[in-house]
């Protein structure tokens, strides 16, 4: 059964990208097959593996609006997994396809042809609660929830807890959350650990052990077309997502 | 004149809403009346601000709509700057206004009652570029755009650059850059200056000359309702913020 994983927080910046590559790349290491799928018309996934986004004719928005067929769209990486790809022509989904009947079942549909060549699917989502991210929930089982870990993280938080019950209870009974990873963690501040502490203590929400700290190296790998796991692998970063896709495969 | 300034950056995360409150603030510091806009429906601006925003009646969406006068939803801070605050209503907006005439100019208009008030207005937008943004490079006469020294920040840059010359040629011609401010910079990694020396060469608008260094300072002062200038006026980031609001009242 393919576990389709949307990776969700509608905060900017809080490592949803980093984490749909990362966690990806460590899940083929362990022999599964893997396709990411990029979610977001700024397109950070797909450029983030060197993609030239913008000559793309072929991408997820095109497979959506069912001008491309998905297998003509999804394209290898030298990371290891596939990748449906997007570029800025994905902004304009949202409008075209509000008024369309179903229009929050596009990308389970869209995915439905693939789906069983994949052990894994990752969507990597915008920062944003629209019908892009609606879409998302529609077609995954699992939410990977990725938290940056400081105050403003825990409304962001409810929010999007709150979205994943409306989801559940309306349009997908069998989404769940697998989990919150906290990520950019600065574990020499107190302030940090402190809201992880709480998060652990206020959300009924599985959080995952493995942290993801603050490190340079994160910064780097995109210049690089690497994810954390190639550009710096015997480092914390690339371990604690090693440790994810490990916890994930129980 | 009154000064209406877009706070601008499609990526997310990179510090928008921290440099709305801590220039807002810094400004009123000055002597200037200045009004902060929250145009994201996540409203970390106006929850930054100690803003119950779920239970907010009269808000920036409702204002959009005519349905509340902008007077009437307008409220004091204990910081100094007025603001007119948003809550997730705001999410609907865009599909909204969407389809009806006049749409990029919404916002432009629910200002002028007010604009003469105050010398600044500053306008905190969400990481998109869809109408909330457009419409509020419409409604401003300035844009600084606060920019994370990484990677994949300089792509981002591209796009909204490009996008504010659509804007300055189709639809507001006095609208121009005051400037890219560098937030978050870690100066102890070889990478952040690498990258701001590449803003620095690779474009042609105005980057200024402070720098706000990474701090958890800056992740502490939410939680106590206060900007960065109350919270920790002595240190980097506060004095960098001042310099700013100096800089911006040449
Ligand atoms: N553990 C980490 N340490 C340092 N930097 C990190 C870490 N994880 C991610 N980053 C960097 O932080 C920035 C934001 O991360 P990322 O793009 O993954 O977030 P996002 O949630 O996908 O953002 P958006 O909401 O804009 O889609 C990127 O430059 C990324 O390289
Ligand atoms: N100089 C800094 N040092 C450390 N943390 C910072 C700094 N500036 C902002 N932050 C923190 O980083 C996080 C993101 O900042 P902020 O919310 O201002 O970004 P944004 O661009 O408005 O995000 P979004 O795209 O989601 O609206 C916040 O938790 C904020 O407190
Ligand atoms: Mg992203
Ligand atoms: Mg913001």
């Amino acid at each position: 059964m393919t576990r389709i994983i949307a990776i969700a927080n509608q905060k900017g910046g809080v490592g949803k990208t980093t984490t749909t590559i990362s966690l990806g790349v460590a899940l083929s290491r362990e022999n599964q097959r893997v396709l990411l799928v990029d979610l977001d018309p700024q397109a950070a996934l797909s450029v983030s593996l060197s993609l030239a986004v913008a000559q793309l004719r072929e991408t997820v928005y095109r497979v959506l609006l069912s001008e491309v067929p998905i297998e003509q769209a999804i394209r290898g990486t030298h990371s290891g997994p596939d990748i449906l790809p997007a570029n800025i022509d994905l902004s304009a989904a949202e409008l075209e396809l509000a008024a369309q009947m179903g229009r929050e079942r596009f990308l389970a549909e869209a995915l439905q042809p693939v789906s069983s060549k994949y052990d894994f699917i990752l969507l990597d989502l915008p920062p944003s609660l629209g019908l892009l991210a609606v879409n998302a929930l529609v077609a995954a089982n699992e939410v990977i929830i990725p938290v940056q870990c400081e105050y403003l993280a825990v409304r962001a938080l409810t929010l999007l807890l709150s979205t994943i019950d409306k989801v559940q209870a309306k349009l997908n009974p069998q989404l769940r959350v697998a989990g919150i990873l906290p990520t950019m963690f600065n574990g020499r501040t107190l302030h940090s650990q402190e809201v992880l502490d709480e998060i652990r203590s206020t959300f009924r929400v599985h959080v995952f052990p493995m942290v993801v700290k603050h490190s340079v190296r994160f910064k780097e790998a995109p210049a690089a077309g690497l994810s954390i796991i190639d550009y710096a692998p015997d480092q914390d970063g690339a371990q604690a997502y090693t440790a994810l896709a490990k916890e994930l495969l129980q």
